[in-house]
This record gives C-alpha cells, structure tokens and sequence, in this order.
C-alpha cells in the first residue's frame, strides 16, 4: 500500500490512503479534520519530526496502534 | 488538564521548555497533545 | 533566495533559509518552536494548503508581511 501511495504525488488523496491507515482511522481522522493524506505527514513536520509525540498524536486522534502509526 | 486552556501559546511553550519537554511550535494541531504531555509530567 | 533552497533537500535548515524569511523573522519563527525550515511547509499543509490560513498564522506567529509570507 505504502509503494503505490508513494508512486505518485500525493494530490487531493483521502488519509485512508496512507499506509497503516485503514477505512475506520480514515473515517476518524476525516472527523478530526484531517480528510487529506497530505494533512498527516504535515502534522509529522510540525511535530518536528519526533516520532513518539507524532505516535501520540495519531493515537489519540484516530486510535491507531503502534503498527500502524509505524506503517 | 483544564487549566492549561487558558494559557496563550507562547505561555504554555515557555512551560514546555521549562520540564524540558521535546516540542516544535504550540499550534491549532498540536496544542491538545502538548497539553497532555505537560499534564503527564505534572502527575 | 528561492531557488538556492529548493535545489536540494530542506533537511536541517534553518528557518531563516525559506525565501521571504530572513534573519529576524527566523529568530522570531525559532523562538516559537519552529526553528528547522522544514516546520513551516510542515503548518501550510496541516493548514490544508489554505493560503489565508498560513499568511495569517505566519503574521501571528512572527510578523510576517504579505510580500514575506506570499514568498
């Protein structure tokens, strides 16, 4: 999944394209405001490209596991 | 975890750097989480 | 200014180093947590590449001016 995400410009893509993100993270993530893919790796910047607080971050705004804030 | 809503951005990064908690810039998207972290540390 | 940054990989810049972004607004831009340079593209797309949304956070957040934040 991450492969074909990767094989061309992000675009207008929903965040349910993101690798480790699935339809129900994409539906919550979209409830947060997050509904674009370009969104996530935007927050990972911000979070200054920290890795736990970005782990964190996802978690609580989506549930997402270890796993599959990894992916 | 409250009491943090009323501090302004700046204030509660000032607190941020204070317990020497890694953080980039206290925005719209990432207030609620360093908000957290800052409750985590006090407890 | 431009062209200089965009011809290799943002890394660890500075902030000072984006276009439009000089010596004082970056001390400015550092001073609130967003020192690296890769930070601020970072906010333009959590901010859902609104341009309004940006100019305005970039003017809150370190005096920007219309011509600065639009560079």
């Amino acid at each position: 999944k991450a492969r074909d995400f990767l094989a061309e410009p992000m675009g207008e893509k929903p965040a349910g394209s993101l690798a480790g993100i699935g339809e129900v993270l994409g539906k919550k993530l979209e409830e947060r405001g997050s509904d674009k893919a370009y969104v996530v790796p935007g927050q990972f910047l911000v979070l200054k490209e920290d890795k736990d607080l970005f782990r964190e971050w996802l978690k609580d705004t989506c549930g997402a596991n270890a796993k599959q804030s990894c992916d | 975890m409250d009491d943090y809503a009323v501090l302004s951005d700046t204030e509660l990064a000032a607190v941020l750097r204070q317990y020497n908690i890694p953080h980039g810039p206290v925005v719209g998207s990432t207030r609620k989480l360093y908000e957290k972290k800052i409750f985590e540390y006090e407890t």
